[in-house]
């Protein structure tokens, strides 16, 4: 297990003297990196040394519990495998969390801005990262349980990163097992979705996901509905690789390895890196090229999104909200290796829906899932709040999907328009509730375009009839919830 | 609850689904055997 720094890092943490300065004395805000489902992530340039940083900045009012949680998580790690977090600040009205910088962005986002998957020499390079940090991480007893491409950041060395821990959960003498259903549909354990009860292993089954969502792009099932998929998963046995052929022995077998269904007999992180697929695995400065592409790009799309914005600029001398935003920024020099722009790394990996236990709306946040909240996690850290509203989150790509589908279905079905369920003429009929089981014999004097606008509009309908429980559930443990917060803000009163 | 009522939504829309492909592959089969 490695637990020392990094030789070259020069920040540790941020000194009593800095922290108690105002945060722009000690830093210079430079571009956007993208927008999380809680708030918005710059790079920054440390000013007493020149390193650069990232920060997170969270509005107050939002809630702050995942957030805190994710600050805990990494305040106790200590790896070159683990993002790192130097210190925060309350600003205005937002709180600032000032943690490592990966100049790369997100695996995903590499992936999606080169629109390439990755070579199982690269795919090993960051896996055996990846298992460092999950070796770390689960030493300390840590469940990361949000394991997916978009959580792994490279920086411009091409070292993986453990980033996002906003649903991670630790793990105690008394609790050797968690409950709480947590993560992103397709990358989650069968034992996390059954709630039986499930350890650090879950994230090893997250990791074989990733791996072939490293080699295909997306994760098994990515096609299919997340909530099917959630139902497929304990199912139906251990998903593997589209065309198996494609790929060497070693590497199905280290997937097979990771995807093995029971729990007990799943290989941990510290066998894992004793497979002979991890074990053969290059130097992560393999990865050089492929980061140096996709930064490439990323800076060529930049420079021509700011060309479109200059040549707008020079049509109409507008100048809205947004632009005096950016224009308090400063540009990045060229010093630093990982000076170019990762738009989007954040909001691309922050698919992250908090579930109905919690917040927002199935639909918008089918991301990361939690429910059943480790009620334990809030009287362990009785400062933490609890979320009410989520921010408005960045929109999963998988929703994109079907999205599309059901735009295809309501262009074709143009009478009936959205998911209304409002009664009216015979092509409304597609809106209406499934027919009773008994029923399914009326199927068969369908015509076939009727049938086949009825399965396209299933999944938009199933969205709906979801939405509307969670609502209906929202709705009664909304008052318990402000009554627990209601009792826990008089204690917290009667005890300051 | 909440888990126990999504349950039942995604299995009978699951249900449904079958019964439907189920139709499209047998027309498709019946229409073959027309052919």
């Amino acid at each position: 297990v490695q637990m020392r720094n990094h030789p070259r890092r020069q920040l540790k943490k941020l000194s009593e003297d800095n922290l108690t300065r105002q945060p722009e004395e000690v830093f210079d805000v430079l571009e956007k990196l993208g927008e999380g489902s809680y708030g918005s992530v710059f790079k920054a340039n440390y000013k007493e040394t020149g390193e650069i940083v990232a920060i997170k900045q969270v509005p107050v009012e939002s809630d702050l519990q995942e957030i805190i949680k994710e600050i805990s998580i990494m305040q106790q790690c200590n790896s070159p495998h683990v993002v790192r977090y130097y210190g925060s600040y309350f600003k205005n009205s937002d709180l600032w969390i000032v943690m490592e910088y990966c100049g790369a962005g997100s695996v995903s986002d590499i992936i999606r801005i080169r629109n390439k998957t990755l070579t199982e020499e690269e795919i090993a390079a960051i896996v055996q990262s990846t298992l460092k940090g999950l070796e770390y991480l689960h030493f300390m007893r840590k469940i990361h349980r949000d394991i997916k491409a978009g959580n792994i950041l490279l920086n411009a060395e091409g070292q993986a990163k453990l980033a996002d821990f906003g649903v991670a959960g630790q793990l105690t003498d008394t609790m050797a097992k968690r409950n709480t259903v947590i993560g992103t549909p397709f990358w989650m354990a069968p034992e996390v979705i059954q709630e039986i009860g499930y350890n650090c292993v879950a994230d090893i089954w997250s990791l074989g996901i990733t791996a072939i969502e490293m080699a295909e792009g997306k994760p098994p099932y990515a096609d299919i509905h997340p909530m099917r998929a959630i139902f497929m998963i304990p199912t139906n046995p251990p998903p593997t690789f589209r065309n198996p052929n494609l790929w060497s022995p070693a590497f199905r077998d280290f997937v097979e390895q990771c995807l093995v269904k029971n729990p007990e007999k799943r290989a941990t992180a510290t066998q894992l890196l004793q497979h002979p697929f991890i074990k053969s695995a290059k130097p992560s400065s393999i990865l050089r090229s492929l980061i140096t592409d996709a930064m490439e790009i990323k800076l060529k799309r930049q420079e021509e999104a700011e060309q479109r914005e200059q040549d707008a600029d020079d049509d109409e001398d507008n100048s809205d909200e947004d632009e005096v935003d950016q224009g308090t920024m400063v540009r990045a020099g060229t010093g630093d290796s990982g000076t170019i722009l990762v738009t989007g790394s954040l909001s691309g990996t922050a698919r992250t829906m908090i579930g109905p236990e919690d917040t927002g709306t199935m639909q918008s946040q089918l991301g990361t899932m939690v429910i059943n909240s480790d009620e334990e996690d809030q009287e362990e850290d009785g400062t933490m709040k609890r979320r009410d509203e989520t921010m408005q989150p960045a929109k999963p790509s998988f929703l994109e999907y079907f999205e599309q589908k059901e735009k295809e279905a309501n262009s074709r079905n143009d009478e009936g328009g959205g998911g209304g369920g409002g009664g009216g003429g015979d092509n409304n009929a597609l809106n209406r509730r499934l027919p009773a089981d008994g029923d399914l014999e009326v199927i068969s004097t369908w015509s076939v375009e009727e049938l086949r606008l009825r399965l396209a509009s299933l999944d938009p309908q199933m969205e709906q009839e979801i939405e509307e429980i969670r609502q209906r559930y929202q709705a009664k443990r909304q008052p318990i919830v402000d009554a627990i917060e209601a009792k826990k803000r008089q204690q917290q009163q009667q005890n300051f | 609850l909440f888990m126990k009522e999504l349950e039942h939504i995604v299995k009978s829309y699951e249900a449904y689904r079958q019964a439907l492909l189920s139709e499209v592959e047998a027309r498709k089969q019946r229409q073959q055997w027309y052919t």
